[in-house]
């Protein structure tokens, strides 16, 4: 089973 | 005070197109480089990034950096009121809670303002890391659209997966599965109609077709689409605005539990 990832858990407030 | 005089208005109307069904408000950067935009989706799975470049402009004047907050399916709604041969310029005064439209028809004989409200946004920028790909595809847009559009009648993943052979788009539902493979392809008759894979290493990652549908809605901006993949990062999916710069949407991939 796979599980959507979020944006925000690869590029970071900056 | 902020004036941005467009030519070919329709690009901008296109831009709108492309990106008001991801995102609903987003927050428009004026600065000296150019006319930008990041915003996420409401799940922050995907990301858009825009940039119009200042050069692009048959006139452009930002006296300060400026982000004006903008409902996307309101900024449409006025587009839609320009005609596809208008040029359009975007006029804000400092200060103002409020954007000018203003649509002008070529030979100059109707011109149109339109003045929208502006809104306050409260936005994260997000800092998008330079990244080394293991694969980029530059491919026909009109035919990664229909591969999309096809295999979301088949199943709600799409595994992309780039060898040596090719790139393949692979989907499996509850009716059955398919796979599509497009080779890279360069003996046609006009640039535009190749197929390029420039591949690193093998990679194979898995996406949401709903994303990847929603991305195509910029196809008319651009023949090509160009799909960087790397494992363990998002997606980027790129459509150039004509010789002024670039859409391009990120994707966070789907990932073992």
């Amino acid at each position: 089973v796979r599980k959507q990832s979020q944006i925000t858990s690869f590029f970071t407030p900056g | 005070m902020l004036e941005l005089r467009l030519v070919q208005g329709s690009l901008l109307k296109k831009v709108l197109e492309a990106i008001k069904e991801l995102v609903t408000d987003a927050n428009f950067d004026c600065s000296a480089t150019g006319f930008s935009l990041q915003a996420m989706d409401s799940s922050h799975v995907a990301l858009v990034a825009l940039l119009l470049r200042s050069e692009g402009f048959e006139h452009y004047r930002c006296d300060r950096n400026l982000s004006m907050g903008m409902n996307l399916n309101n900024v449409s709604k006025m587009l839609r009121c320009a005609g596809n041969d208008d040029i359009i310029t975007l006029k804000a005064d400092d200060g103002s809670d409020t954007v000018t439209f203003m649509f002008e028809s070529p030979n100059q004989d109707k011109i149109a303002d339109f003045e929208m409200k502006l809104m306050d946004i409260d936005s994260e920028h997000l800092g998008i890391p330079e990244a080394e790909y293991h694969a980029i595809v530059k491919m026909p847009s009109a035919e990664f659209a229909r591969i999309c559009k096809d295999l979301s009648s088949i199943g709600d993943t799409v595994v992309i997966s780039v060898t040596k052979e090719g790139v393949k788009f692979s989907t499996r539902g509850d009716i059955g599965n398919a796979n599509i493979v497009c080779r890279q392809n360069t003996t046609v008759d006009k640039p535009e109609e190749a197929t390029i894979i420039e591949m690193q290493e093998p990679v194979s990652l898995t996406f949401a077709l709903r994303y990847m549908n929603s991305f195509t809605k910029a196809t008319p901006l651009s023949n090509t689409v160009t799909i960087s993949l790397s494992s363990e990062l998002p997606v980027v999916v790129e459509y150039k605005v004509a010789d002024m710069g670039y859409i391009r949407f990120y994707l966070a991939p789907k990932i073992e539990d």
